[in-house]
């Protein structure tokens, strides 16, 4: 366990939260994707069955019962709250999920570390995890609307795995048999998109920043 | 304990 690792954990939960909370408080969702929010649970779970028989440390067991906890929460709000659920932009949140989760299943099938049921459902939530953020981003695209809830989410997000590939350079460096392809891969394809993400969010933010200004 | 390294990471 380094800085970097648990910084990029607790990064994470706060993105997370960040987002329950502020739908919370204001009862509404605007912006936010059902389809990425589903995902990310799919991805939780799928990673996270090895909880039950594989307990590594108490550290690794909260985060991932907190983690499926609260992403089933805010799922929970955006399909069953009364208030919240009519915020919730169906309309332009379309993306097709078979689109990036048969491509994964596949990839998982064909690239893994060991033929096992356990090993490919891991193999699978990395790389959906890679790609989760995508129906979020096309929402965004669609919309155009970067408002702080989507902008703070989303920058902490980033941030999260910006601090996984430094905890990845760490360990590369002092653990002397860590080695990780598939992870560090689907990390960077996954770190790329959250950039995408940031270049849309600064675009909106420089926007509003020339509307204030007098003409 | 056998398990791969990148296991221990969330």
């Amino acid at each position: 366990m380094n800085i970097f690792r648990v910084s990029a954990d607790i990064l994470h939960l706060l993105s997370i939260l960040v987002l329950l909370l502020k739908i919370h408080a204001t009862k509404s969702c605007a912006g936010i994707s059902l389809k990425t929010q589903e995902l990310y649970l799919a991805v939780f779970v799928t990673r996270y069955l090895d909880l039950f028989w594989n307990f590594h440390s108490l550290y690794n067991s909260v985060f991932k019962v907190v983690y499926i906890a609260t992403s089933s929460m805010i799922i929970w709000y955006m399909k069953r709250h009364r208030g919240v659920k009519q915020t919730y932009d169906k309309d332009h949140d379309t993306f097709r999920y078979l689109f990036l989760i048969v491509p994964c299943a596949v990839l998982a099938l064909i690239v893994n570390g060991r033929f096992s049921l356990f090993e490919i459902l891991w193999t699978f939530s990395i790389y959906l995890e890679a790609v989760a953020i995508l129906p979020q981003l096309v929402l965004l695209q669609r919309t155009k609307n970067v408002d702080n809830l989507t902008g703070n989410y989303v920058f902490l997000l980033g941030l999260y795995r910006a601090f996984y590939i430094l905890n990845w350079i760490y360990r590369y460096a002092t653990e002397p048999h860590y080695s990780a392809w598939i992870v560090w891969l689907s990390g960077l394809v996954q770190t790329g998109l959250y950039l995408d993400f940031f270049y849309y969010y600064l675009q909106a933010w420089k926007q509003s920043k020339k509307l204030q200004l007098p003409s | 304990a056998a398990e791969p390294a990148e296991k221990d990471e969330l």
